[in-house]
């Protein structure tokens, strides 16, 4: 199950 | 790192590069919603206040560096330095409008009731609508300056381009975040019109001019 990714993006 | 979210990126910062260049050398910021960057600068501000407390990569850290910079740079130009040339009568959308709604659903939908969560959560929602003001502007005047067609439509790319991102992560990756998926979709969904007058009037070399 896909899992929410931590905030590691601009 | 992906080639969505690279490309995408790069289109963000080539969107805020465009905009100060086009500032610099025309010194006139007419046309440009003073409102739009501000609502920028809270999202950027908002949004990277983790900075300090979270090191994800030097690229990470020297992009959200460059994204805050140029954002409280703009401003400074747009108020201060070429403020006599900034087009307030027509840039007159109510900003509180969008910050308010924006910080109450932060409050209520969001993935974990923490302060620095809760802020980058209100800067996914800002985001997504903070480009309203600078959008209402060119529909009051009727017309955009190319250049600064040039830069509303790297900044809608941006978004789109992380759309594809986000796809690839689900199925790559197997991460995905709906709050950032939804709230992308939404800030997409606000560029499709002009998108549509980007790509048959200024691509074919004629100025952005909004029918009567």
């Amino acid at each position: 199950q896909p899992q929410q990714h931590p905030h590691d993006e601009l | 790192m992906n080639i969505f979210r690279l490309l995408g990126d790069l289109s963000h910062l080539l969107a805020i590069i465009i905009l100060l260049v086009k500032i610099w050398k025309t010194r006139s910021c007419a046309g440009i919603s003073g409102k739009s960057q501000i609502l920028f600068a809270v999202v950027y501000t908002s949004r990277y206040l983790d900075l300090i407390n979270a090191f994800i990569s030097p690229y990470n850290t020297i992009m959200k560096i460059v994204f805050l910079a140029a954002s409280y740079g703009t401003i400074y130009l747009m108020y201060m330095k070429f403020k006599a040339t900034y087009d307030v009568n027509h840039d007159t959308f109510r900003i509180e409008f969008l910050i308010a709604p924006a910080a109450v659903l932060a409050l209520i939908v969001n993935h974990a009731f923490e302060p620095l969560e809760i802020l980058w959560t209100f800067s996914i929602y800002l985001e997504s609508v903070a480009i309203l003001p600078q959008l209402f502007l060119v529909s009051k005047t009727g017309e955009a300056e190319s250049i600064t067609s040039h830069y509303l439509f790297m900044l809608g790319s941006y978004r789109a381009l992380y759309i594809f991102n986000w796809i690839y992560r689900y199925y790559a990756e197997n991460h995905y975040d709906l709050i950032a998926i939804v709230a992308g979709i939404v800030q997409t969904v606000l560029y499709c019109d002009f998108f549509y007058l980007y790509i048959t009037k200024v691509l074919k070399g004629k100025k952005l001019q909004l029918p009567a």
